[in-house]
């Protein structure tokens, strides 16, 4: 565990609550792409089925059921406590798209051919791309309440913090993995435009609004 | 490379 790993992970974590609080509060999901968040779901299921095989750390162990826990919990509140707000008609990504590239090029490209580790590959891949159906929600309605820009920008910071821990990893321990090197540097590319936007306008007390 | 480690991170 280092600097960047323990922030990525406090990123990470940040955003989850951010989420929550926005829907808890607002009594309402407007604005959240519920196809993102089956993503993420199906990303923290398929990547710790290792929670019932191998025991790394409380810490590790504690983490993973956060994730899974407040994804299911997250997708409670959008499809069925505040079903009645979640905006639909402009969530309209279709995942399959994303689902069955990743899956294959997980087959295709992994570590290791056994059925734990083509998941893991799939969700490594899928995590990725999963915010795409958030981005085009966000770019289809034109705008992002701020609670969302930043839920938003803390979940982008989490794989960026992670790309410096992969850095000071190979420095310090001689650690890599190039799968989830270049899935996470893809991830953190597609934030690119929603981190400018964010900097330039959130950050200076505006809305975030897309130019018509 | 990991290829024989556990994945550590989440």
């Amino acid at each position: 565990m280092n600097i960047f790993r323990l922030a990525g992970d406090l990123s990470h974590l940040l955003a989850i609550i951010l989420l929550l609080i926005k829907i808890w509060k607002t009594r309402s999901c407007a604005g959240i792409s519920g196809k993102s968040q089956i993503l993420f779901a199906i990303v923290y299921v398929s990547r710790y089925l290792d929670l019932v095989t191998t025991f790394i750390s409380v810490y590790n162990t504690f983490m993973k059921l956060v994730f899974i826990s407040t994804s299911v919990a997250t997708i409670y509140l959008m499809y069925v406590k505040f079903k009645a707000t979640y905006d639909h008609n402009h969530d309209s990504f279709r995942i399959e798209f994303l689902l069955v590239p990743c899956f294959l090029l997980a087959l295709l490209i992994n570590n290791a051919f056994t059925p734990l580790e083509i998941l893991w590959t799939f969700s490594i891949y899928l995590e990725a791309v999963a915010i795409l159906p958030q981005l085009f929600l966000v770019s289809k309605t034109g705008e992002a309440e701020s609670i969302t820009s930043h839920y938003l920008f803390a979940l982008g910071s989490y794989r960026a913090l992670y790309l410096l821990n992969w850095i000071y990893r190979y420095y310090a321990e001689g650690h890599y993995d190039l799968i989830a090197i270049f899935a996470g540097a893809i991830q953190t590319i597609l934030y690119c435009d929603f981190f400018y936007l964010y900097i330039t306008k959130v950050l200076k007390g505006k809305k975030l609004q897309l130019p018509a | 490379s990991s290829t024989k480690d556990a994945h550590d991170e989440l």
